[in-house]
C-alpha cells in the first residue's frame, strides 16, 4: 500500500459518503444518475467475487464491503424510498446501458488473463469501471442546475482514478514483477472520461460561479 | 492453478 493508492481508495470513499450524505440530507437525488450507481453495483458485484475466495487484509475486505453497500443503499433510495424515488430525474436519465454492458462483456470474453469463470467477470468489471461514470456526465449535461455536492462526487471519483495512476507508476517502479496491462489501459480510459468534466469543474471553482456543462 | 490471479487493488 502506497500513499497514492491510499488517497486514491479515500477518494472514492469520500464521493460516495458525499452522495449518501446530500441524498440523505435534502431527500432528493436530482441529478445522480441510477443508471450509473447500477453500473457500479454490476461493477462491484462482479470484481469482489473473490469476497468467498480470498483475503487480502482486513482494510480490503472492509471497503469491498463499504462500496457494495453504500451503492446498494443509494440505489435503494432512488428505486423506493417514499421521498427520494419521486425527485429521480427519469425522463433525463436515459442513456442505454446495455450498450455498454454487452460490449464489455464480449471484451471480456476475448481479452482476459485466465479464461475461468472469475477472472472473466473480474475483467469485464474491469471495463465496465471504465465507462460506468457516462450515464451521470450526460445527465449532468442536461441538468442546467448542478449543485455542488453532485459536482464533488465526479469530482472525487475522478481523483480517485488519477490517483490510481500514480498509484500503478509508483508499484510499476518499486515492484519487480507488477505488471497488470489490462488495468492500466482501462484506467487510463477511465480517467480520460473525466478530463472534460475537471476542466469545467476548475474553471467555474476559479470563476466562482455555478457549475454546469456545455451540451 | 485453479485459483487464478489475486487482485490486492480495489
Amino acid at each position: 500500500m502506497n500513499i497514492f493508492r491510499l488517497a486514491g481508495d479515500m477518494m472514492h470513499l469520500f464521493s460516495i459518503i458525499v452522495l449518501l450524505l446530500k441524498i440523505n440530507a435534502t431527500r432528493s437525488c436530482r441529478g445522480v444518475s441510477l443508471k450509473t450507481q447500477e453500473l457500479y453495483a454490476i461493477v462491484f458485484v462482479c470484481r469482489y467475487l473473490d469476497l468467498f475466495t480470498s483475503f487480502i487484509s482486513l482494510y480490503n475486505t472492509t471497503m469491498k464491503l463499504i462500496f457494495l453497500l453504500s451503492t446498494f443503499t443509494i440505489i435503494y433510495w432512488m428505486r423506493f424510498h417514499k421521498v427520494i424515488r419521486v425527485t429521480y430525474d427519469r425522463e433525463q436519465d436515459t442513456f442505454r446501458y446495455q450498450f455498454l454492458i454487452l460490449p464489455c462483456f464480449l471484451l471480456a470474453l476475448v481479452l482476459n488473463n485466465e479464461f475461468s469463470a472469475m477472472e472473466v467477470l473480474w475483467t469485464f468489471s474491469i471495463y465496465l469501471e471504465a465507462v460506468a461514470i457516462l450515464p451521470q456526465l450526460v445527465l449532468l449535461q442536461r441538468t442546467n442546475n448542478i449543485d455542488n455536492l453532485t459536482g464533488n462526487y465526479v469530482f472525487l471519483l475522478g481523483s480517485y482514478r488519477a490517483l490510481y495512476i500514480l498509484n500503478w507508476i509508483y508499484r510499476f517502479m518499486t515492484e519487480p514483477n507488477y505488471r497488470q496491462y489490462l488495468v492500466w489501459i482501462s484506467g487510463i480510459v477511465q480517467t480520460i472520461v473525466y478530463i472534460d468534466f475537471f476542466y469545467y469543474y476548475i474553471r467555474s471553482w476559479r470563476n466562482n460561479e455555478k457549475l454546469s456543462l456545455p451540451a | 492453478p485453479g485459483e487464478g490471479p489475486v487482485h490486492d487493488e480495489l
